[in-house]
């Protein structure tokens, strides 16, 4: 563990806790996309498959359920709570997010490291991850400008594995054989998704605006 | 050995 992963998982959990707040107490899902949701919790079934079968640490465990918990409740939310259901902008959320699955799929079958089941669901779990936030992403220039905590939110979720690269990059040098291109490759489309949300989202902090 | 390490990431 280094610091740049800790300050990643955090920045996770904190872009986690930021729409479980949101939803959870003004009962409220505007601006937030049910499409990006559901596909971070398929990332999160499919990655996490061997929570059980093997252990790294109490740490990896507990954030690993707290993702898992996290993004199931959240979906669950904005599907089935009656006042959370209601504020959910389904004209506008759209994004046809299960032609996005079946490319990561294939991909995961030709590119991994490893062709057995859980490898491969694991890096089809890294694809569908980096592109999750295509329909988030849209519903904001949809919706034009959001509140602040969905903005807060899209934020961590865009620099956690931005921080997640700076891990790599410092695992690449401090650990023999430590070369993951895959992931690599799919943490930095990732996080180049997010390029213009950032744009918009610091010149608010400069602009003192809401995000246009 | 790099494939067989651990997954110790989220």
């Amino acid at each position: 563990m280094n610091i740049f992963r800790l300050a990643g998982d955090m920045t996770h959990l904190a872009s986690v806790l930021v729409l479980l707040l949101k939803i959870h107490t003004i009962k409220s899902c505007a601006g937030v996309s049910l499409r990006t949701q559901e596909l971070y919790a398929i990332v999160f079934a499919t990655r996490y498959l061997d929570i059980f079968t093997s252990f790294v640490s109490v740490y990896n465990t507990f954030m690993k359920l707290v993702f898992l918990g996290s993004s199931f409740s959240i979906v669950w939310y904005m599907r089935y709570h009656k006042a959370v259901h209601r504020t959910y902008d389904r004209e506008q959320d759209t994004f046809r997010h299960w032609f996005l699955v079946l490319p990561c799929l294939v991909l995961a079958l030709l590119i991994h490291e490893k062709f057995t089941f859980l490898e491969v669901l694991w890096t089809f779990s890294l694809y569908l991850e980096a592109v999750a936030i295509l329909p988030q992403l849209v519903l904001l220039q949809r919706t034009r400008n959001i509140d602040n905590l969905t903005g807060q939110y899209i934020f961590l979720l865009g620099g956690y594995r931005g921080l997640y690269i700076l891990n790599w990059i410092y695992r690449y040098f401090t650990e023999p054989h430590f070369v993951h291109w895959i992931t690599w490759i799919a943490g930095l489309v990732q996080t180049l998704l997010y390029a213009d949300f950032f744009y918009y989202y610091f010149l608010r902090f400069i602009g003192g605006r809401g995000v246009e | 050995e790099a494939n067989n390490e651990k997954k110790d990431e989220l």
